[in-house]
């Protein structure tokens, strides 16, 4: 070898003009495709034109029929199996996937009537402890980022980042959002003053307002009032910052993402105490958002089926998004019966959502009030 | 599925997890 490295003759010789060219042209597509990545194209009213961007094979993926593939996934899995093939079936599943059947509400799995029904399982009472941090989980999964919110970008992966007024969408100024009614158990009419304090009825549970919420709405249900001094989350263009508020000084925007996988269990809590004042359902396409995927498929969760349920926690803005995907397209929220998420048909152009507001839920909070883990609802096969 | 949390916190908030950690319903994501 080192004979071969010292002795053999270096010989130059000119590369064919062909290769050249081919060499130059491809590099210029690169830097081409490169400089498109990061361009954001935008519409008449200045809002990003979201549209899938990605290597081909993700092209490939966005051209399969996904949303109807999704329903007869659900279908499929909602029918009755054999009372004998049940455990069987459930436990081999269990043990694909990584389920823990010690924590599940049932443990003769023979009760649970389909996969579907099985994957949208509920767990014993107590197996999850809550923490006293101001922010706990919502959901069992994997924290796929974190971080704060910078110009109004959120980051989906290092580097590749979409806009928050695309996930949360941008306020309508006139149009008629509905009225949802809860059902019985979610009412929070039961207010009463006991040594000047308010105090709110959860689900039997006594709370005092400073406690749920931090502070209390007037009941004429106008929104938190601002103040001069406070920050605007976007000056140039605060009209239609994507929470229709300020940011209060000192504070900052933040985020993060959670993955649930099909093991896991698929009911989502709520993060904190907080009130859910809208929610925003945004009709989209169903890509798997696997980790696969986010790095691949840049704005994944402005183009997937999302329910933006926004509010405020004693902080200020308080938002929770649950994106849908392929395999669970269906969103579910125990407080908002109306909703209805995955239907046939050709979904609308992304950025467009039809809004409910819970004002009917708690007149005084105006909004749906939640306690920190307290039950949401959930995703289901298909 | 995913479940994204966007919440304006004070500056100082911290969260409490690494990215790619496993987490379980209720466990502390992170505090002022």
């Amino acid at each position: 070898i080192i004979s071969a490295w010292t002795e053999t003759p270096t010989k130059w010789y000119p590369l064919p003009l062909a290769v050249g060219a081919l060499l130059l042209v491809a590099i210029q597509y690169r830097k081409k495709a490169k400089r498109a990545r990061k361009e954001v194209e935008v519409d008449e009213d200045g809002m990003e034109i979201i549209k899938l961007k990605g290597p081909w094979h993700v092209h490939v993926i966005g051209a399969l029929p996904l949303r109807n593939m999704s329903r007869l996934w659900g279908y499929v899995n909602s029918l009755e199996l054999p009372v004998w093939f049940r455990p069987w079936g459930f436990r081999l599943y269990a043990f694909a996937f990584g389920c823990n059947l010690d924590e599940i509400e049932h443990e003769d799995l023979s009760t649970y009537p389909s996969l579907g029904a099985f994957f949208y399982r509920k767990l014993k009472p107590g197996v999850r402890p809550v923490d006293s941090a101001v922010l706990v989980s919502p959901a069992d999964g994997t924290m796929l980022h974190f971080g704060t919110i910078k110009d109004l970008r959120v980051e989906q992966v290092k580097g590749i980042t979409y806009s928050l007024d695309a996930l949360l969408g941008v306020e309508r100024p006139g149009s008629p959002a509905s009225v949802i009614s809860t059902p019985p158990e979610y009412h929070n009419r039961d207010m009463s003053i006991v040594d000047d304090r308010e105090f709110a009825n959860v689900n039997g549970i006594e709370y005092s307002l400073d406690q749920l919420i931090g502070i209390a709405t007037p009941t004429s249900g106008t929104t938190t009032p601002t103040t001069d001094s406070d920050i605007p989350l976007q000056p140039e263009n605060k009209r239609r910052s994507a929470s229709g508020k300020t940011c209060k000084p000192g504070n900052a925007l933040f985020f993060s993402v959670i993955y649930l996988a099909p093991g896991d269990y698929h009911r989502f809590h709520s993060p904190t105490a907080w009130v859910v004042e809208k929610r925003r359902h945004f009709v989209g396409e169903l890509y798997s958002v696997s980790p696969y995927m986010a790095k691949r498929l840049e704005n994944l969760f402005v183009l997937n089926e999302r329910v933006a349920l926004l509010g405020r926690w004693k902080h200020g803005f308080f938002s929770m998004i649950p994106v849908g995907a392929t395999n669970v397209g269906s969103i579910i929220l125990n407080f908002d019966q109306a909703l209805r998420t995955n239907v046939r048909g050709r979904p609308p152009p992304p950025g467009t959502y039809s809004e409910a507001v819970y004002s009917a839920a708690s007149p005084i909070l105006n909004g749906q009030p939640l306690i920190a883990a307290q039950e949401m609802g959930g995703f289901c096969l298909g | 599925s995913t479940i994204v949390l966007v919440f304006e916190a004070p500056a100082d908030f911290e969260f409490a997890v690494q990215a790619g950690q496993k987490v379980k319903v209720g466990e502390r994501l992170g505090d002022v």
